[in-house]
């Protein structure tokens, strides 16, 4: 683990009181490939290790602080502070006038429809009327995928229907869960690549129609290096809320969190950890961090 | 030679970077580095263009495997020919199976898909939408069966009804929970003992967005069901799927095809050369 090399390298430079920009450096190259081989994109590496350079050179190391815990310090410290730091809950904020719309996009597959089912139940507990929206006429099944989980949870459910363009079904079905007395209403999206053009504009325009509280980027926690690129798209063009991280559950080291917040400053609200419909945690920068390091 | 060593270095750095980007990883790239440079003092070489073509050479000798992607539509090793999909959630099984159904009816063949994914949501009725568009008969049974059972019905049908390939497809589940993965090497001995040989092809579905973790899940699902051979999907989008190049070495197993979008025509088999010249770009 990173932990245990960067000891080894800079320990040996015990008795010395301040880190020098050789054993600094030495030790980054360490830290460097760890977050490589975690997904962190390239760039954002980079200036990852830029700014703990930054801090532990010439740093004093404290008494009986071996140099390697010191670095070990700084460079948790960092990510977490870059992950969301500590304090502020990641959670949305549901104050406001109600309808309160909350809208999922992303790449398929990432798992927006499973995410929204287990939003409707997080958000239930709070004792709130939810309401879910199915916004994906064109992948096989997909309303009745948003449909059984909705019976499941016995949530009040619309989705769009076959063949219906999607922003002419948003709203319509937002009229109706308005009248259907939904507090907090949860759009699911059709996955879609950034590059589609015409599926970018038909989600601008959906979001232009509905205007949600919240746009959150529903990205899967295994995305390498594309993370950066499929980010800074849906972000640049949608103009983002927040992020949900799915499928940690796995070993992923999920350095594609890093790779968002770096590029895109998005807050990560929830992070998800399973299929089942209760597998939904809010976010917590340091638990992150400690897997991102490895 | 040693005139253009900083031109060379720094392009070399540039490429290194664009590799990294994506998805080789750190290991590979910093392998694919030292060959090159091997490779150029031998052939005194430094341009630009002759730096970038040996490096598509490299990268295109670690991608040709010891066996060569299958043809669609051709060569059936079995009667019926039985396919099994296995891969992580959403990486694309289902879709994929539709297109494939569809490229082996358009040979003239008789498919048959198994709906063995029984705990997802609406599973069954997505693949029942993919196979009636491809033309292929679809065996399947209630939410919550035993997947094995579906599969070794589905095969029984194929050879009762004496159809020429059957495609299984699976569940997406993740490496990590070792429940799912028994499943897995349940429903592959379940094949085995009804058709021998069966099945003769365990295809591991990637999303080409994945980073380093797709090695870990190519060993995982190898070590529960022998792999052999992968589909990279979703090339279609930004990420260039760089991982499979460690994968394909790692697991000695060739790239079958590749998945380019989301409709029944867009499957295209493996072609290393244009993989490769995408990566460099
Ligand atoms: N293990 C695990 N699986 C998950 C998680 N979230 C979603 N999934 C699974 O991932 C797969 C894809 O989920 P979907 O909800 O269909 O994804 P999607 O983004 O709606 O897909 P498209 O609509 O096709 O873009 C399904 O098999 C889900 O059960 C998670 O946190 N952990
Ligand atoms: N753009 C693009 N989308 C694809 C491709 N292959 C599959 N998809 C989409 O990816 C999403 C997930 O595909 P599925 O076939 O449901 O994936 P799966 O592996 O069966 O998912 P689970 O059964 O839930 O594990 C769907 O929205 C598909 O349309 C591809 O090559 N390109
Ligand atoms: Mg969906
Ligand atoms: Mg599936």
């Amino acid at each position: 683990a990173l932990t245990a090399r960067l000891s080894t390298v800079l320990d040996r430079l015990r008795g010395r009181g301040v880190l020098s920009e050789e054993n600094v450096t030495e030790a980054l190259r360490d830290v460097r490939r760890a977050l490589l081989e975690a997904d962190v994109n390239v760039g954002v590496a980079r200036s990852f290790i830029e700014s703990v350079k930054e801090q532990a050179l010439g740093s004093e190391v404290g008494k009986g602080v071996r140099p390697g815990q010191q670095m070990i310090g700084i460079i948790h410290s960092e990510m977490i502070r870059l992950l969301g730091g500590e304090g502020n809950s990641a959670e949305v904020d549901l104050s406001g006038s109600p309808p309160v719309i909350l809208m999922l996009l992303g790449l398929q597959g990432s798992g927006k429809t499973t995410t929204a089912a287990k939003l409707a139940v997080h958000f239930r507990s709070g004792g709130r009327k939810i309401g879910l929206m199915g916004l994906d006429p064109y992948r096989p099944a997909a309303g009745e995928q948003l449909r059984r989980l909705a019976e499941r949870i016995d949530v009040p459910v619309e989705v769009a229907r076959e063949s219906e363009d999607p922003v002419d079904a948003g709203v319509r079905i937002l009229s109706e869960l308005k009248a259907a007395g939904s507090e907090v209403i949860l759009a699911d999206t059709a996955g879609r690549q950034t590059v589609d053009e015409a599926l970018m504009n038909e989600l601008a325009s959906l979001r232009q129609k509905l205007n949600p509280q919240e746009t959150l980027l529903v990205l899967d926690a295994m995305t390498g290096q594309d993370a950066v690129t499929t980010a800074s798209a849906f972000s640049g063009r949608l103009d983002c809320t927040g992020a949900i991280l799915t499928k940690l559950d796995g070993d992923a080291r999920g350095g594609a969190a890093l790779s968002l917040r770096g590029v895109t400053g998005l807050p990560i609200r929830y992070v998800g950890i399973g299929e089942d419909l209760g597998a939904l945690e809010v976010f917590h920068p340091d638990r992150m961090a400690g897997r991102i390091l490895g | 030679f040693s005139g253009k060593t900083a031109l060379t270095d720094d392009l070399l750095d540039e490429l290194e970077d664009r590799l990294l980007e994506a998805d080789l990883g750190v290991d590979t790239v910093m392998e694919i580095r030292d060959h090159l440079q091997n490779d150029l003092r031998a052939k005194k070489a430094s341009g630009p263009d002759e730096v970038i073509a040996a490096m598509a050479e490299v990268i295109e000798r670690i991608l040709t495997p010891g066996v060569p992607p299958k043809e669609i539509g051709a060569d059936l090793d079995g009667r019926p020919h039985v396919v099994l999909f296995v891969g992580v959630n959403g990486s694309g099984k289902t879709t994929t199976i539709g297109k494939l159904a569809h490229a082996y009816r358009s040979a003239g063949k008789k498919v048959i898909v198994a709906a063995a994914d029984t705990y997802r949501a609406a599973a069954v009725d997505q693949l029942v939408v993919w196979a009636e568009r491809a033309g292929a008969e679809c065996v399947r049974s209630h939410e919550g069966a035993d997947a094995a059972s579906v599969a070794w019905d589905a095969l029984d049908a194929a050879i009762a009804r004496e159809m020429d390939v059957l495609l299984v497809d699976t569940a997406g589940r993740l490496h990590t929970h070792r429940g799912l993965m028994g499943e897995l090497e349940k429903i592959k001995r379940v094949l085995a003992g009804r058709l021998e040989g069966a099945p003769h092809e365990t295809l591991l579905v990637l999303d080409a967005t994945t980073g380093q973790n797709a090695l870990v899940q190519g060993e995982e699902f190898s070590k529960s069901v022998d792999v052999t051979g992968l589909i990279l999907t979703k090339l279609d989008g930004t990420a260039r799927g760089g991982v499979i190049v460690p994968l394909a070495r790692k697991l000695d197993i060739p790239v079958q095809m590749v998945g380019v979008g989301e409709d029944l025509e867009s499957l295209m088999p493996f072609d290393a050369h244009e993989f490769t010249a995408a990566l460099l770009k």
